[in-house]
């Protein structure tokens, strides 16, 4: 059975399952361990004593590139994608993902091999990466290094805002650890996200982007100081990933690959199109597209013309005159119909009651008589011309009882003296 | 009864000769 029905057949709100979007996918790091030749890293954990050894991206046993971040998680076998040393001195180092399409991230973590960052930065992209806005920062120094408070409050006037927070810098674990971003947690909306715009908006992204940019506090003590410093500075992760949903508004249980492009597209359902089921369908107009929302699905539906129109436009003046219930105007009526609907004959042909308004005969021409006739208007149910005095016939084409054709066109028809 | 049909040939178009229908 179809999701996105019921089984009565009538539409019914679905969603593609919760995945994680990152899996599998290609992440961009500015900075990768020994893609310059190989070079020393010296690591520490909280059992063992420092231990270094060489990264080195041509060899597989000793690289650790960005596809390490976004690979199966296997916690029995840690694959780190890992930074360039010396990171303290560099400029910020960060992991760009691209979802290939929208998604509705519930939230992106972060598990580290190395020592977690001091200060990193979450951002997404809502137009595949031409821009980018804030999601969430972690610092312990949220005022100097980003410029915010510290564990603002989120209130329903800033629930869109990114905030920064110190609650990734526990003491323990020194190395590793898991820094989580949970997007909808603390903001007010959150319980009744279905009638938040706001918020659909808030989680959306096409892209995720994570900046490291410092990795140490000025004075937090620093181990085995002095001693090969740059060597023990870089970032480590093992796992990056984004919870979330392919974005469909409601109306589709899956996203698929388009064959043409490869991308990712919603597989739209209720009348529906678009890479996210954000339109209706050419010709089904009939109302406004709407998100479908648990109580209503909100299917688009297709403009009544009686089969004489194949486009129509929506018009909301129309909508809501109806009651809301019907907007759509049908273009280009055809078979000689007019109207909203099409469903009157145009002018100069009338309807054929004998067959029904769908049919492509129902309008017949008036065929009113070029000289007996006063117009070339006729009656639209019955067919009848407008006859000049004396005339007669429904195209006015005859003289009527008494009357004889005359030699002037201006008066077909005189009386008989 | 039938009654018959304007016979176009009847008339005179002398002075209306922008309304005669065209002959196709």
């Amino acid at each position: 059975p179809d999701p996105c029905y019921d089984e009565h057949g009538a539409a019914r709100r679905c969603i593609p399952d919760f995945v994680n979007a990152a899996f599998g996918k290609e992440v961009r790091a500015s900075s990768t361990c020994g893609a310059r030749g190989p070079n020393r890293y010296c690591a520490r954990s909280e059992e063992s004593a420092r231990t270094c050894h060489t990264c080195d991206a041509s060899d597989p046993r000793r690289a650790h590139p960005a596809s390490y971040l976004t690979d199966l998680n296997n916690p029995h076998n840690l694959t780190c994608w890992q930074s360039e040393t010396g990171v303290q001195r560099a400029p910020n180092v960060s992991l760009t993902l691209s979802l290939g399409k929208k998604f509705e991230v519930t939230y992106v973590s972060v598990q580290f091999c190395s020592r977690r960052p001091d200060s990193m930065a979450i951002s997404k992209s809502m137009d595949y990466g031409k821009t980018w806005v804030p999601f969430q920062f972690y610092s312990t120094q949220c005022r100097k290094v980003y410029g915010r408070p510290s564990r603002a409050p989120i209130t329903k006037q800033n629930e869109q805002e990114a905030v920064c927070t110190d609650a990734h810098a526990d003491a323990r674990p020194l190395s590793g650890g898991l820094v989580a971003f949970s997007t909808l947690d603390g903001r007010p909306s959150a319980h009744d996200f279905d009638s938040s715009p706001v918020l659909q908006d808030w989680v959306t992204a096409t892209d995720i982007r994570v900046t490291f940019s410092r990795l140490r506090a000025p004075g937090e003590p620093d181990e085995g100081e002095g001693e090969d410093e740059d060597a023990q500075h870089f970032y480590a992760v093992s796992d990056l990933q984004v919870g979330g949903r392919c974005k469909c508004n409601g109306h589709a249980s899956r996203c698929v690959r388009e064959r043409e492009s490869g991308g990712l597209v919603c597989d739209c359902k209720h009348n529906t199109a678009g890479a996210e089921c954000d339109r209706c369908k050419p010709f089904h107009y009939d109302r406004p597209w709407q998100r479908a929302t648990a109580r209503e699905a909100h299917e688009c539906v297709a403009c009544n013309c009686n089969l004489h129109a194949r486009r129509c436009r929506f018009n909301m003046e129309l909508y809501k005159l109806s009651g809301r219930k019907s907007g759509g105007v049908c273009l280009n009526c055809r078979h000689n119909t007019a109207g909203r609907h099409c469903h009157y004959c145009k002018e100069g042909y009338y309807r054929d009651m004998s067959k029904p308004i769908s049919h492509r005969k129902a309008c017949k021409a008036c065929d009113c008589h070029p000289v007996g006739a006063a117009g070339k208007t006729c009656n639209q149910t019955t067919g009848q011309c407008p006859c000049k005095d004396g005339v007669t016939g429904i195209t006015c084409n005859r003289c009527a009882k008494g009357y004889q054709q005359s030699r002037s066109p201006i008066a077909p028809c005189i009386k008989i003296p | 009864e039938v009654l018959p049909t304007l016979d176009m040939a009847l008339f005179d178009w002398t002075d209306y000769e922008d309304m005669k229908p065209v002959d196709n």
